[in-house]
C-alpha cells in the first residue's frame, strides 16, 4: 500500500 | 526523522516560544489574535489524541504534551491574564466559516471512517487555516510588531520545512499521506504574502505596515 499516515509526524 | 523534520519541527517550537517571549516581556498580547491560538488549541487537542491509544517515542510525546500545555497557557494570557491588552475589536475573523467548511471537509474526505480518523483529517485541515484570523487582524491593523512577524515567520517555515520533508520521506521510505501533503501545501500558500513582506521589510530592518 503505496498511502502511509504521518501519524509519527507532530 | 530527517532533517528538514527536525528543523521543522524546532522552528514550530520557536515559534511558541517567540510568542510566549514577546507576551510575557512585554506584559501584553497586543497584536495577537486570540482566535488563531484558540484553533490551534483546537488542532493540538484533536490531533494528539493518539497520545492515549499509541506511543510512537518520547521525543513524539514530549512535543505533543508540550504544543498543548504552550497554546493552552498562551490563551489563559490572551484571555485571562493580559485580557486587559487583548485587542478583541481587530480580531473579529468569523471562525464558523473556517470550522464548518473544515468539518465538513473531513467527514467526506479521509484516509478511513472512523472517529479518531476524521478527528486527525478535521485538525490536519484545521492547521491549514488556522493562522487566518491573525492574518486578518494584521491586514485590519496595518501592522504587525516585529516580534510577532518573526513568530509567524518561523510558524510558517514549520509546515514549508514539513513538505520538504515529506518529498524526502517519498524517495527515501515510499512515505506519502496525500491529506497531510495537500493541507501543508494550502497551509505553506496562505504565507507566502506575509514571508515576501518578512523578507522585503523586517529582514532590512523595518516593521511591517501595510498602506491603508
Amino acid at each position: 500500500k503505496k498511502a502511509k499516515k504521518g501519524k509519527d509526524e507532530l | 526523522m530527517n532533517i528538514f523534520r527536525l528543523c521543522g519541527d524546532m522552528s514550530h517550537l520557536a515559534a511558541i516560544i517567540i510568542l510566549l517571549l514577546k507576551m510575557w516581556k512585554t506584559r501584553s498580547v497586543a497584536g495577537i489574535s486570540g482566535k488563531s491560538q484558540i484553533l490551534f488549541a483546537t488542532v493540538f487537542t484533536a490531533r494528539y489524541l493518539d497520545l492515549f491509544t499509541s506511543f510512537i517515542s518520547i521525543y513524539n510525546t514530549c512535543m505533543k504534551v508540550f504544543f498543548i500545555g504552550t497554546v493552552y497557557f498562551t490563551i489563559y494570557l490572551i484571555y485571562m491574564k493580559f485580557k486587559a491588552t487583548y485587542d478583541s475589536n481587530h480580531d473579529s475573523f468569523r471562525v464558523e466559516f473556517l470550522i464548518v467548511p473544515v468539518g465538513g471537509l473531513a467527514f467526506l474526505v479521509n484516509h478511513e471512517f472512523a472517529p479518531l480518523e476524521i478527528i486527525w483529517t478535521f485538525s490536519i485541515y484545521l492547521e491549514s487555516v488556522a493562522i487566518l484570523p491573525q492574518l486578518f487582524m494584521i491586514s485590519k491593523t496595518g501592522e504587525a510588531e516585529t516580534i510577532t512577524s518573526h513568530y509567524l515567520f518561523a510558524l510558517g517555515s514549520y509546515r514549508a520545512l514539513y513538505l520538504c520533508n515529506w518529498i524526502y520521506r517519498y524517495y527515501a521510505e515510499g512515505f506519502f499521506d496525500l491529506i497531510a501533503v495537500v493541507a501543508g501545501v494550502v497551509q505553506t500558500i496562505l504565507y507566502c504574502d506575509f514571508f515576501y513582506l518578512y523578507i522585503t521589510k523586517v529582514m532590512k530592518g523595518k516593521k511591517i505596515s501595510l498602506p491603508a
